[in-house]
């Protein structure tokens, strides 16, 4: 497995790199501020104290052995590019890259970023899918819009087994796990009945997943 | 439904706003900076200007009409606690706030905020998970241990059918579906062939489930 760096120890930053290091994966930590860099020492891999637009003090602390390098660089929008642009310079792979704004993210892309992520646009649509739809507790995406979703059962299934339901039929979703009282029902029979509590996972189209956790 | 309100329309106040009016939700967006609530007086349903810090300005707006109630201001402390101060004053009955540290967040939930969110940690730590575990392509928790998961077929399931793969009695995890080229096979049979490229879409605990993506 490849390492990972991470340049700019900031909030976001500092919480990638907890997450990867309490994953297995080993990190090099990199700040201009040595007070962050010592502070951060005993939590991350290797750490160490540099200006990452100096192409130089980059290529000898060994960075394009990293694949990706993250530049979690957000307010100081010419140190954010200054780097990118030095990490292609010394051939990393893949450069991801925090923006501050859309504007911050086109410049990013413009200059060879392979990636831009934009934490605080990104964290107001996810609420905002989430309070758009209460009865929506999750998603993942399979293709263009299929999806396997975890609604809450609306009241009007409740009583009901997965064959009298007709969920399948009406809405074309497939039921394929029922979360009950703290457990999961992985694959029920079409003959379970349906109780008040009930959380459904379902296979199908996100738009009638959505259609069923609204209804009444 | 109820209509929600957004107090600060910075870069996450304004995503949140614009992803609630996509998905059909009604918002009374609020700044106190009258050129922002000019700007975004054509993408919300309603704008208004005025200093969410002061309760009889947030009463004469109609505020205890709205409900969630997201505070959206980060770097400005103050104003993030003195305004959900305000809001539990009026009884709104979920105020949900946003918070720049974790410091900010345990004296947000001390002056009653019901939820707290830190978009920028949030970030990090999903880029992290994503990045330590390459195989894994998504996750809906189910309950304690188990969850649905996204996985890239390992290499050595490749040419197997399910059934001489093993993946259930081994791993103790169910194929409840295959995204294969674009499309996504719901509830395949067990003489199902697994590809090179496919995904699976795995039922059992997480831990096994990552497990299974990082095998070769
Ligand atoms: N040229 C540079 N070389 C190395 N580190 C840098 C450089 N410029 C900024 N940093 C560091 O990057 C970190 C984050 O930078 P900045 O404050 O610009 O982003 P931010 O978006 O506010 O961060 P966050 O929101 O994640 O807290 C800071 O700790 C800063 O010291
Ligand atoms: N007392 C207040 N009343 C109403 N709006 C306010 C008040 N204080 C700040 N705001 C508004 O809240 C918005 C966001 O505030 P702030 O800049 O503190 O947070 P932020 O974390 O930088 O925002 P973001 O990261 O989402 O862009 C600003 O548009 C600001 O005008």
């Amino acid at each position: 497995r490849s390492e990972v760096a991470v340049v700019g120890l900031g909030r976001f930053g500092a919480s990638l790199c907890r997450t990867l290091v309490e994953n297995g994966v080993s990190v090099l930590g990199i700040d201009r501020d040595p007070g962050l860099v010592q502070r951060y020492s005993h939590e991350i891999t290797q750490t160490v104290a540099l200006d990452s637009t100096d192409e130089e003090a980059l290529r000898e602390a060994g960075i394009e052995a990293y694949n990706p390098v993250v530049v979690a660089i957000g307010d100081n929008f010419e140190a954010s590019l200054m780097t990118c642009v030095a990490l292609k310079a010394v051939k990393v792979p893949t450069v991801v890259c925090k923006a501050a704004t859309a504007v911050h993210r086109d410049v990013l892309r413009k200059v060879g970023a392979d990636r831009v992520i934009l934490p605080e646009h990104e964290a107001g649509q996810r609420l905002g899918l989430e309070l758009a739809q209460p009865g929506f507790l999750g998603e993942i995406e399979l293709c263009s819009d299929t999806a396997v979703t975890k609604v809450r059962a609306p009241a009007s299934l409740v009583g009901l087994t997965l064959e009298e339901s007709r969920v399948n039929e009406e809405y074309g979703l497939r039921v394929v796990a029922i979360v009950r009282g703290g457990r999961a029902i992985a694959l029920p029979s079409k003959i379970e009945r349906i109780e008040s509590g009930d959380q459904l996972v379902l296979i199908g189209a996100t738009a009638r997943a959505t259609e069923l956790a609204s209804r009444g």
